[in-house]
């Protein structure tokens, strides 16, 4: 574990608890994707089938399952609780151009062609494109509430974190995970843009709004 | 076999 590990990990479990608390809070889901809220439930539940095959430390089981938790708890808050100010129409992305991909993928390039290995290797390619939804819905309305935006900065903080852990355990552990760099690298690619206008707009007191 | 450096990441 090192420092850029545990901050990735804080910055997700953050990005994972200012959503939930901004739909309770202002009893809304307004603005918030939930396909891509469905697909990073799908991706812990996939890629944490490992909870019942390996045992790796407390912190990293009790984290997985806060992780699962979460997910679940914001798609029923989205579809269940506060379906009514879901905003479905501007939710479009269509989740086949997704999933087919990254299922044919998963099948073609893995580490061993296993039933667990290659639902990890879903999940991985998964995680690197389920924000796109939520970032397809901003473009489409052209704005996102302050909170939202402070959500995606997390969760693409985390991912960044992610490259900084790799790139140090390359170095102090030889360690490296060809599927996972390269999703992560590409997931980190599609929050530049976000980032920039986060930076630009977000911390000067603008709202996040598209010209 | 599974490698518990892959699986020890969220």
């Amino acid at each position: 574990m090192n420092i850029f590990r545990i901050l990735g990990d804080v910055s997700h479990l953050l990005a994972m608890i200012i959503l939930l608390v901004k739909i309770w809070r202002s009893k809304s889901c307004a603005g918030i994707s939930g396909k891509s809220q469905i697909l990073f439930a799908l991706v812990f539940t996939t890629r944490y089938l490992d909870l019942f095959t390996i045992f790796i430390s407390v912190y990293n089981t009790v984290m997985k399952v806060i992780f699962l938790v979460c997910a679940y708890i914001t798609v029923y808050m989205i579809y269940m609780k506060f379906h009514k100010t879901f905003d479905r129409e501007h939710d479009s992305f269509r989740l086949e151009f997704l999933l087919v991909p990254v299922t044919g993928l998963s099948f073609l390039e893995n580490h061993s062609f296993t039933p667990l290995e290659i639902l990890w290797t879903f999940s991985i390619y998964l995680e690197s494109v389920a924000i796109l939804p939520q970032l397809f819905m901003i473009s489409k309305t052209g704005e996102a509430e302050t909170i939202t935006t402070h959500y995606l900065f997390f969760l693409g903080l985390y991912r960044a974190l992610y490259l900084a852990n790799w790139i140090w355990r390359y170095h102090t552990e030889n360690f490296y995970d060809q599927i996972a760099v390269v999703s992560g690298v590409v997931q980190t690619i599609f929050y530049c843009d976000f980032f920039y206008l986060y930076v630009t707009k977000v911390l000067k007191g603008k709202k996040l709004s598209l010209p | 076999t599974m490698d518990p450096a892959k699986h020890d990441e969220l």
